[in-house]
């Protein structure tokens, strides 16, 4: 089924 | 301070019946050109990005940027105080830590003020960038809740696929598998009953059914959701708040291993 990403993985801190 | 007045206060109530149960504490962020949010479930898997323009109110105004935290059961327990009709006006001083709502009957004979205390909340704000999707799909919100509340009962996360064709929902269980394929239709009379494709490559990714359930709580914002989605990165789920702006949903895919 795979792993859950992370939505921080994707997105980078302001 | 910090004043808008919402004719449409029903708007206000969906939006936090929406996100109340993804988001515990968010900060609103006040400006002069509205109110916009940006929060992430507890696991960082999802992520909520709300935008009321300033243009949608009756009456706007921000004096210098707030960040009002607030904690959203708490919220949704005094908006639900408001009836579906009322006018809702939200205000704040600048250096205060109540915010007020206030509630007016269409026919004004009944004013209610309800004063919720604010807290202070250090936001992450994650940057998201313009991104040219790889496939775009608008189809009716409501189709879309019934599809993903389907498969939950059969799986726990759903492959969706877009082709030129249309796109697809599966997902399988302990008790069989289940496939459902949505084609591009844009010959029906109402508009807000089309399924329209916008497709640069194929795309298939799979996402946790939890999350899109959760995300269809905003069905009752808008007559259609629009799905965007690209290789190995979030998918966009968004309903766009008439004359408002929008809310929008990003969920974090399933990865190989």
């Amino acid at each position: 089924k795979g792993a859950q990403g992370n939505i921080m993985s994707f997105f980078k801190k302001k | 301070m910090f004043e808008g007045r919402l004719l449409q206060g029903s708007l206000l109530k969906k939006v936090l019946e929406a996100i109340k149960d993804l988001v515990t504490d968010t900060n609103f962020d006040c400006s002069e050109t509205g109110i916009a949010l940006q929060a992430m479930d507890s696991s960082h898997v999802a992520l909520v990005s709300l935008l009321l323009k300033d243009t949608g109110f009756d009456h706007f105004r921000c004096d210098r940027n707030l960040a009002l935290g607030i904690n959203l059961q708490n919220m949704s327990k005094m908006l639900k105080c408001a009836g579906n009709d009322d006018i809702i006006t939200l205000k704040a001083e600048d250096e205060g830590d109540t915010i007020t709502f206030m509630f007016e009957s269409p026919n004004q004979d009944k004013i209610s003020d309800f004063e919720m205390k604010l807290m202070d909340i250090d936001s992450e704000h994650l940057g998201i960038p313009d991104t040219d999707y790889q496939a775009i799909v608008t189809m009716p919100s409501a189709e879309f809740q019934r599809i993903v509340r389907d498969l939950s009962s059969i799986g726990d996360t759903a492959v969706i696929g877009v082709t030129k064709e249309g796109i697809s929902f599966s997902t399988g269980g302990d008790i069989g598998k289940a496939n459902i394929v949505c084609r591009q239709n844009t010959n029906v009379d109402k508009e807000e009953d089309q399924t329209t494709v916008e497709i640069h490559e194929p795309v298939s990714l799979t996402f946790a059914l939890r999350y899109l359930n959760s995300f269809t709580k905003a069905t009752a914002l808008s007559p259609q959701v629009t799905l965007s989605l690209s290789k190995e990165l979030p998918i966009v789920v968004e309903y766009k708040i008439e004359k408002m702006g929008f809310l929008r949903f990003y969920l974090a895919p399933k990865i190989e291993e």
